[in-house]
Parts: structure tokens; sequence; C-alpha cells
């Protein structure tokens, strides 16, 4: 695991909550807005299982610590999309709290449903842009979460050992978090691979 | 992608500078865009390992079969090795 310059991090007390919304104005209508919802609390949830941070939707965009919208080319952040494929999304460091997805992919929830070549698993990147606006920079690790690329038709959900080293550090580990377990869960899939 | 394989410093390939702008725009290469051209020099060589090493790929230095199958993969927009996006931005 990696972070950013300076290892930024929420600098607020734990436990802590943050809370996240998403951008009335920069929405995609290829899927559901009570998918997508469903989609980022369950990412979010991935984060609050083993650190201790919850996270919770707020109606008020304005004023919520992560906004969460989907945008097309250039939309002013200095960071421009690139239409399908390439660049999916980025994530800002900490405390800005902004998370932007590329309105030009094919997102799906469900790879059953969406059957496009080029479809790209909306949690899988939601997990990763959350590591990113939580402090967490790119891994070498290439099963982990925060590896950078994510092929087509991919899904990638489970955070790695790395991934929760890394976030651990920075904030610490939620009490009800078992390493063991975890570790045991990955020897487990290493065995049966 | 297939005429850049397995080419090395000294090359020179219509295409190199799209590379290169690549390697730019994710924080392995910083060089001013006037420069950027389509030879295989040694920054862009220093780059590639940088690149291959950050990935967890075989460290040749090359534009090989790997590299180039890596680089056309989808990804995310941060920078892998520079400072992050806007650092300075502090919420209020």
């Amino acid at each position: 695991y990696k972070y950013f310059k300076g290892k930024p991090r929420w600098s607020r007390a734990m436990p802590t909550t943050l809370t996240y919304a998403f951008s009335p104005n920069n929405i995609i209508s290829s899927v559901n807005l009570s998918d997508i919802k469903v989609i980022f609390r369950r990412a979010f949830s991935r984060w609050s299982s083993v650190i201790p941070v919850n996270f919770t939707e707020a109606e008020d965009y304005g004023f919520s610590d992560i906004k969460i919208g989907f945008y097309n080319g250039d939309h002013d952040d200095g960071e421009p999309f690139d239409g399908v494929l390439g660049v999916l999304a980025h994530g800002f460091s900490p405390e800005s709290g902004r998370l932007h997805l590329d309105a030009a992919e094919t997102w799906a929830v469900d790879f059953e449903r969406e059957k496009s070549a080029v479809a790209i698993d909306l949690e899988s990147v939601a997990i990763h842009e959350i590591g990113h606006v939580l402090g967490l920079a790119h891994s070498s690790v290439k099963e982990s979460v925060m590896y950078p690329s994510l092929k087509p038709r991919e899904k990638k959900t489970d955070l790695k050992v790395d991934d929760i080293e890394g976030i651990q550090q920075l904030y610490g580990s939620n009490p009800n978090f078992n390493i063991e377990a975890l570790a045991q869960s990955d020897t487990s899939s290493n065995r049966g691979v | 992608f297939g005429k850049f394989i397995d080419t090395s410093k000294g090359s020179h390939v219509s295409g190199i500078s799209d590379l290169k702008n690549y390697m730019q725009r994710f924080g392995y290469l910083q060089v001013s865009e006037t420069s950027i051209n389509d030879e295989f020099n040694e920054e862009f060589e220093v780059a590639i390992t940088r690149y291959q090493r950050k990935l967890g790929l075989t460290v040749t230095g090359k534009l090989d079969t790997e590299t180039i199958s890596q680089m056309t993969v989808p990804r995310c927009g941060v920078r892998d090795t520079a400072p992050p996006l806007n650092t300075h931005a502090i919420q209020h």
C-alpha cells in the first residue's frame, strides 16, 4: 500500500461518521439511482468494516463530506475524462471528498443484466475511489483493490490484506474486525485457485 | 500497438509520443510538452522501468507485450507516483 504525499487523512477523532451524497446534476440515466445508491452503500460498508469510520448518505449535497458525481470530459477539476474506457474515475485525497466517475462508461451493477463487452463494474470502481478519498494511493499489489487498473467485466470487491493494513495505519482498526479471519479467508481462496 | 512491441532505447517509432504523454499523465515522466517526440530516449526508458516496477510487471525497460497490454487496460485517473490531486483543497 501507498499513501499520498504528506499522508493526508480525515483529521477528526475516531470513531467518526462521514457523510456522502450524489450530485443531483451529475448523475447517469443508464443505471437506476436506487441501484447506484445500493452499490455505494455496499462499497462504503467494505471500508467501514475494517476501520472505525461509518458512512451515511446525506440529503444535502453541498454540505456532505464526500461528493459523488458522474461527469463527461472536462468537468473543471483539471482532470478531464476521456470517453469510453481509458480513465474510468478519480478520487481526491483527504479532505477534499470529491469522487468523480466518467459518465461515458458503460457502468454495470450486474453483469447478468449488462452484457456489454466494455461494461465496467461500478462497485469495484467505487471501492477503489473511496480508498483514495480516505487517503490510500495506488498499490503495486495486483490483487488489491487499490491497484490502478480494472479490466472490463472484471470484479474486484474484496479488500485484501494490503488494502486493510494500509487503511488501518491511517485510521486504526474497527474493533469488530478480525484480521486472522480475513487471512484464513485469503489462504482458503488461494488454495482454491 | 503492435508496432511498439519490443522497441527499446534508440528506437524512433511514430506514436511513441502518445505513450510518453500516457507516462507523463500518470506521473512516470516529467518533461516539457515541447520535448515530447517519437524517440525512445533514456528518459522514456526510465519511465517505462518505473512503470513496470510500480505495476508489478517484469522489469525490462522495453515496450514488451506485457507492458503494452497493461497500458491498454482501463484504469483510475489518479497518478501513480506524483503528488495527489489538489492536496491544497481543504473543506471549510
